[in-house]
């Protein structure tokens, strides 16, 4: 996955993201594709959850998953979710699950539950920081002031690491893939550097979610696990969803 | 760029989306939160049934193989019916739901909905 959180000159936040998923789960010859990652693709939904007639939150999800990797809850956050590999993983937080140890929260739940009850930036970036969790995960968050987005990782227990947009220092954008920001990428998967070289080629004044998707559309940004591309802004929860193709040549990851 | 074989110059004016690198839109539906968790995913189930058992049964397909003959991929969908009963409310509840709409089975929806903690390793 690739998630972007930036502002532009005016302080307009913009959050998007692509979802790459299906990795060794099965490869199509015939039509040079990971079978999963195919097959997900009809299964992608934007959602509105609604109380009282009133709009929530907004996803994109799989039909039939009901946490949330990608959201926005309008005129307070918007979220996603990048997947952390670790030996430390998820399979050893279901062991501990099974054997009673339930302190810890299912990945998805917790993103459905933030988006589905905090109110505020602050508030959400506590909850990602703070719940002890199933899985290690990266959490990237965006506000609706200025200054406000953030990559959070985590391992189980812990945050190891709050990294925050900081305009003053030069730091408009942050680019999280599936890497710790401090550790240089596998040599192999290399999407944050593109990502980060497209952004600075852009500048900060023609930021928007026109040239965002154009990073996203950048091989090897996008790549042959992309199953879709989200652009969000906080303002009014705007959410738009496409979904993508990388024709050869093109990376298969 | 040279030296890597599938990276490209930055892209510019791909938006609005089109061409081979777009593959469409997806729908949209509303989760009314006001109703019981068990049918709030009726309407999504509903027209997406099938293409759920499908990526579940290509995945049981893929274990299958790599382990032939085996029965793990049954003795799985066991176990994810008895870890179901300690999901937390309402998430169980809509799991249910799901499966129960969908025609799936329990066990699929719930592998599914904890495929992230699986696949972090």
């Amino acid at each position: 996955c690739t998630s972007i959180v930036a502002e532009d000159k005016t302080g307009k936040l913009y959050h998007a993201r692509n979802l790459d998923f299906g990795l060794f789960l099965g490869w199509d010859i015939k039509n040079s594709s990971w079978t999963i990652t195919q097959l997900l693709k009809p299964l992608v939904v934007a959602l509105a959850f609604q109380r009282n007639n009133k709009t929530i939150f907004k996803s994109t999800n799989f039909a039939g998953y009901i946490g949330m990797l990608s959201g926005v809850r309008p005129g307070a956050f918007t979220l996603t979710m990048n997947e952390r590999f670790s030996i430390d993983g998820g399979y050893l937080g279901i062991l501990e699950w099974i054997l009673g140890r339930r302190d810890g929260m299912w990945m998805g739940f917790l993103t459905r539950a933030v988006l589905e009850n905090s109110t505020s930036y602050e508030e959400a970036k506590e909850k990602l920081a703070k719940t002890r969790l199933l899985a290690p995960a990266y959490f990237i968050l965006g506000g609706n002031k200025p200054g406000q987005g953030c990559v959070i990782t985590r391992s189980r227990a812990a945050t190891l690491d709050i990294w925050d947009l900081d305009i003053k220092q030069g730091t408009w954008f942050l680019v999280e893939t599936n890497y710790d920001r401090w550790k240089p990428p596998l040599f192999l998967d290399n999407r944050r550097d593109p990502a980060k070289q497209c952004l600075n080629q852009i500048k900060q004044e023609n930021l928007s979610l026109a040239t965002i998707y154009d990073v996203l559309s950048t091989k090897p940004v996008l790549n042959k696990l992309t199953v879709y591309t989200t652009l969000m802004a906080v303002d009014g929860g705007h959410t738009e969803t496409y979904l993508r193709e990388c024709p050869e040549p093109c990376c298969p990851w | 760029l040279a030296g890597d074989p599938f990276r490209e110059d930055c892209r510019n004016k791909t938006y609005p989306p089109s061409g081979p690198t777009y593959k469409g839109t997806v729908p949209t539906y509303i989760i009314n939160l006001d109703l019981p968790p068990y049918k709030r995913w009726a309407n999504v189930m509903n027209d997406k049934k099938t293409e759920l058992k499908k990526v579940m049964q290509n995945i049981k397909n893929l274990v299958n193989k790599f382990f032939p003959g085996s029965k793990i991929a049954d003795l799985v969908e066991v176990k994810m019916v008895h870890l179901l009963s300690s999901l937390p409310h309402p998430f169980r509840e809509e799991i249910e739901g799901i499966a129960n709409t969908s025609g799936a089975s329990l066990g699929d929806v719930v592998l599914f909905n904890i495929f992230y903690e699986i696949f972090t390793v």
